[in-house]
């Protein structure tokens, strides 16, 4: 693609962004970051399952995809 | 398919709606007709029935914002989030939002299809939550479709049916919901196989799995999803590395692709491949890598397409049988993968070796486990 790929903090934006508006994951700003991490890498695991992508809990290139798609904006889970 | 836990579903089946606003992307008429449609789609499953209100308050109130609209659950600008609802309760339940940063269309391919983000919308009104199935238009990423043709898949009808009821006015035959194709169907029998790229392609119906065996993973898509151009039962599909396309096959038209973009100037006609003309139909294709020749099976001959030197080669054609000993029945679909052949007929995948020795016979989702 002619487009630079997003950097890694537009990366981790996105996800953060996505997980919290559709996954139910938790503001971000006053956790300490084991916390925060392992908060995001739960909610990866349930986007992967939902989309039946690989489960890794980590922000791989097809999750990233998935989460750049245009979509409904209800929660996918505990909506 | 997936309901609001807890009792989300509407007590009466007669509701209201009323639009609020409109969109300056269509006319008036344009978003009356595609709100009433896409309601309709669900009255015609179920015993609910849908009246406009002009003033008041509705059951389903529908609007058009941008941004953060006030009921906590902003906008994000174009793309991205298109549109949201609330499942079934007093006050804002019911009540359908749509993002007017998103470009929405009428008819066109392009943009946002209102009636189907609509439809999908609603299904939250009256309390169906997000499917897991591909194919489902409660599915939440947005995928166009033909609204021509469009029918509502299995998967909804089941889910929606599931909270009210089959509709109790069914006059006539309608038009049997579209089911997704289940790899683990040990009776699936596919349209066709094709690499691509290094990637696996299987079709059926209007659907294609993804297998990329590099990363072990299968995802499964709408064709239409990637490419609208293209229709759902393909007869064959084939990847020539020689021009760096796979092409694919329905009927007499065959239409390309450039890795996962449509290649220009297609579809072209089945007789590219100097096929003699009688041949309307092909039932499958194979690429061997080692001589770039184009096997076409046509019902249970095989005609053998030099690419190199663009004609058809001599002596053909042949009975499949007579090119792969042992393989009886007809061949559905064809690919050739780390130097083997491996032909479909019925639920089971013929393995060929060098010389077209057959050497196993193996379930048709070998390659794709269940």
């Amino acid at each position: 693609s002619p487009i630079a790929p997003p950097a890694d903090e537009d990366r981790e934006s996105i996800a953060v962004n996505y997980l919290t508006q559709l996954y139910g994951l938790p503001n971000q700003s006053n956790s300490d970051t084991e916390k925060r991490s392992s908060g995001m890498s739960l909610r990866l695991k349930e986007m992967q399952q939902f989309f039946r992508l690989k489960v890794t809990g980590k922000l791989d290139e097809e999750t990233l995809d998935v989460m750049k798609k245009p979509r409904c904006g209800v929660p996918d889970v505990a909506a | 398919y997936s309901t609001f836990q807890g009792d989300y579903k509407w007590k009466k089946h007669d509701l209201t709606y009323r639009i609020e606003n409109y969109t300056p992307d269509m006319s008036v008429a344009e978003v009356d007709d595609s709100i009433k449609r896409a309601l309709q789609l669900w009255a015609d499953v179920t015993p609910l029935r849908f009246t406009r209100l002009y003033r008041g308050t509705a059951d389903i109130m529908i609007s058009f914002g941008v941004g953060d609209h006030q009921d906590g659950y902003p906008f994000d600008g174009p793309n991205g989030l298109l549109a949201h609802a609330f499942p079934p309760f007093e006050g804002i339940g019911g009540d359908a939002h749509f993002d007017d940063d998103e470009k929405f269309f009428y008819r066109s391919p392009q943009g946002y299809n209102l009636f189907l983000v609509a439809a999908h919308e609603f299904g939250h009104s009256l309390g169906l939550e997000h499917s897991r199935d591909p194919g489902a238009l409660m599915y939440p990423t947005y995928i166009h479709r033909d609204v021509d043709t469009f029918v509502l898949p299995k998967d909804d009808v089941d889910g929606i049916q599931s909270l009210y009821g089959p509709n109790p006015d069914e006059t006539g035959p309608r038009p049997t919901p579209p089911v997704t194709p289940n790899k683990c169907d040990p009776k699936l029998v596919l349209d066709a196989v094709t690499m691509l790229r290094g990637e696996i392609m299987f079709f059926k119906d209007s659907f294609f799995w993804r297998s990329s065996p590099h990363r072990g993973t299968v995802e499964q898509h709408l064709i239409t999803g990637f490419w609208p151009e293209i229709p759902g039962h393909i007869d064959a599909a084939f990847e020539s590395p020689l021009e760096d396309k796979v092409f694919i096959i329905k009927g007499e038209k065959v239409w390309a692709l450039y890795g996962y973009e449509m290649a220009q100037g297609y579809p072209k006609s089945l007789s590219m491949f100097r096929l003699p003309r009688k041949v309307q139909k092909v039932d499958a294709v194979l690429y061997d890598e080692t001589s770039y020749k184009i096997l076409f099976f046509v019902n249970k001959q095989i005609y053998s397409y030099n690419e190199e030197q663009r004609r058809l080669e001599k002596g053909y054609p042949k009975p499949v049988e007579v090119v792969f000993p042992g393989m009886k029945g007809k061949v559905t679909a064809a690919f050739q993968y780390q130097g083997f052949n491996y032909l479909f007929s019925g639920s089971k995948m013929f393995e060929f070796g060098a010389y077209n020795k057959l050497r196993r016979v193996l379930n048709n989702n070998y390659f794709l486990p269940c």
